[in-house]
Order: C-alpha cells, then structure tokens, then sequence
C-alpha cells in the first residue's frame, strides 16, 4: 500500500509533469532528448526516460557509482519549470549519462541516455534508517514496498497512451548470483539491445 | 498512516535537505533569507519557512489565489542543489510573498515573507482526484490523511534540535464559518503577530 502510495505521487508529481508538454515552455522530456541529440551531436537510440528501481531501494548520488566507472554524466536537460503549490518556476531537470560499453578505453562507441533513480525509494530508504517508530517496519518490508512501487508505476504507465513509450523502468536485485554488485551500465545496455 | 508517511518523505527528501546548510554551496535556508532581507532591503520579520496546509490539500499554483490578492510572489531563493539519486544539480528553491497587510493601496506597509504549499498534499488531491481503484477513498479520508501530515511534521519537527524554530506549519480550513474562502495573507499575518 505505502508502494502504491509513493507510484501514484510520483506519478503524478513528476512524470506527468516532466513527460508531457505541459512543462511551460518546455515541451517534455522526449523533446528535450531529441534536441539535444541534434545540438550535441551523440546517439541517443532510446529516447525514453530509464528509471533505476533497485531491490534495495539505495540509489548514489552519481550513478557513475554502480556502473563499474562505465557510465559518466555528462549534460542535464531542463525538461519543466512551473509553478507548484505557491513555489514560482520550480525546475524539473533531467541528466543525461554518457555510457562506455565494456568500460572506458575498451574501443567500444559509446552511447547517450537519460537515466536516473526513483527518488522516491532513495527517500524512502532514508527514512527507513532514521530512528523513528515505524523504521522498524519501513526496513523489515522494503523488498515488498519496492517491487509494489515497481507494478503500480508499470500499470500507471501502460494504462496511460500518452506515456505508454515514454519511460522505461529498471527493476533488479543489488547483487548477482556471484554476490558481487551488478553493474548498472551493463544492465541498462542489455535493456537497449532488447530494445533495438 | 499514509499521511504520516507523506510527512516522513517530505521531512527526509526535502525539509531535511533545504533547512540544513548541507545544500551544496547554498547554506540552506535560512541563511538565504538573510542574504535576501539584507541585499533586496525589505523586512523579513519571521527567517522561517511557511508551509501551507489546507484541509482540502488543495494549493493553487500562485498563492495570490488564496489571499484575496493581498500577496503577491516577488524572486525566487536557490535553497539546495545537490545530485540525488542520479540527477545532477537538482534545484531546490523556494520563493519569497510580498504581503499587503489589509490588501493593496491600504497604506500598510508590506512585509516579506517565504512561503509555500505542501506539495506532498496537493500531489495527494491530484492523486484522489483521478480516476483508479483507491481513488475513492483517497477522497473520502482526505481530511484523516491531511491532519495525520500535519501532526506527524509537527513531531518531527519539534524532535530534531537543528530545525525546531526553521519552520512555521500553517493548518487551516479553507472555508470560514460564514461560508467563505479563509484569506491566507490574513491567517499569515495573524500568526507573524503571535510570533513576534
Ligand atoms: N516544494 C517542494 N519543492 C521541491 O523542490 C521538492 N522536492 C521534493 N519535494 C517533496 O518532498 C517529498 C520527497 O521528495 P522526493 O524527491 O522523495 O519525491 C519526489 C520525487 O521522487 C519526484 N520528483 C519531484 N520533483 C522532482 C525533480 N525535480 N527531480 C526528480 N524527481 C522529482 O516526485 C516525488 C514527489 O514530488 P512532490 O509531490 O513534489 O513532493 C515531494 C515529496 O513529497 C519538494 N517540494
């Protein structure tokens, strides 16, 4: 239920906002990707937005952290600036990650996407950590509010035309069968590839 | 409960970061309010920030709206720009209200304030308002959720030492008993008084 809770607000407290036009001048995100491919002049082969939704629900600050040093960030793109319950010209802005397939300095091209955490777990893991009466609780059951912000967020994208191809969400496991870390940049490149 | 996690989410992913001097080069809040009344030259007589929270958790965009025009928005402050969870340099600002005490071209001399909605709560009547299976009694207990906010951001706080006097929750009806729209500007002034 708290999983579902956290789909709808950041559903509608930010994807509608930043994935439609309705960003003021800003004609939304996928425009935003388009303009920057043509000005900056990189392959951008999925123009959607690559939401990370890890198991554990702790994202970094810079994803650079969980891609083995494959992934770098490079520009960020403004994709709204409105007007939000009283607060004038809030910025809603998007960055945008240069991937290096194999790791820099492996003769690969690299590639350019849009991609970025689920706030939303990262504050709730947070909140999770802080002493408070429910932190308990909040940790004992973080897998389970993950994977139902995973499903609500899913079904509100495939339900909704508008955003049926606009996002798309990267739901895994912290460590691999190895127990190693997985490496973000290698998972987001297998995603494009099924994608193509 | 859903209100009390809105609080805590609202708490740990944005008060926390605005209030504290951990918002990358800016020193928080505060300390903006400061730069502000000195560099503009205009009374600040309350350094806090006022956050908005009505029973209807509904917040027009422009707080104008709510005030019978005796407020109007005037600059925006740059609170926190920090990389969160893969967004580099992620904007947090807020923006200050010039209030006409008695409305415009009353003779009062106007005083200036920062001041905001609750966006967890006008997110939270966006969701309610729309169309899915929880939409229902999202309406119904929406005033249950909105007090349940209010209290739980109370406790936290009045419970974390660094921001006990940082912030100024204004709850209130948004009908008088006469029917009528309360004005904000007014139920703001009243509370500078009592401060003062
Ligand atoms: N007034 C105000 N100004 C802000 O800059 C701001 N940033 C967050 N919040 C509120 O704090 C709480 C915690 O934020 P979190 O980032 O975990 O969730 C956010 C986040 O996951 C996503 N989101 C909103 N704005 C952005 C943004 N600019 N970049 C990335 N994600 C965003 O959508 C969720 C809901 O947003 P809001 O419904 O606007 O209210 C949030 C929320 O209640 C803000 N409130």
């Amino acid at each position: 239920d708290y999983g579902s809770g956290l789909a709808y607000s950041y559903f509608y407290g930010y994807l509608n906002i930043i994935l439609s036009s309705m960003g003021s001048e800003y004609k939304g995100l996928q425009h935003n990707i388009e303009l920057f491919e043509a000005r900056e002049g990189v392959p951008m082969p999925i123009k959607k937005l690559f939401i990370l939704i890890p198991a554990s629900a702790h994202i970094p600050s810079d994803l650079r952290q969980v891609s083995h040093d494959w992934m770098e960030s490079t520009k960020k793109v403004v994709s709204a600036e409105i007007n939000r319950a009283g607060v004038k010209n809030r910025v809603y802005s998007n960055t945008v990650y240069k991937i290096h397939p194999e790791g820099e300095g492996s003769g690969h091209r690299p590639i350019y996407v849009v991609i970025e955490g689920a706030t939303p777990m990262l504050t709730f893991y947070e909140v999770s950590q802080h002493a408070h009466k429910d932190s308990d609780t909040y940790r004992r059951f973080t897998k389970e509010v993950v994977e139902l912000f995973y499903k609500t967020l899913q079904t509100l994208l495939n339900t909704n035309p508008d955003y049926q191809d606009s996002c798309e969400l990267v739901y895994y496991e912290d460590y691999g069968p190895d127990g190693k870390r997985v490496n973000v940049a290698e998972i987001i490149l297998e995603r494009i590839r099924k994608l193509l």
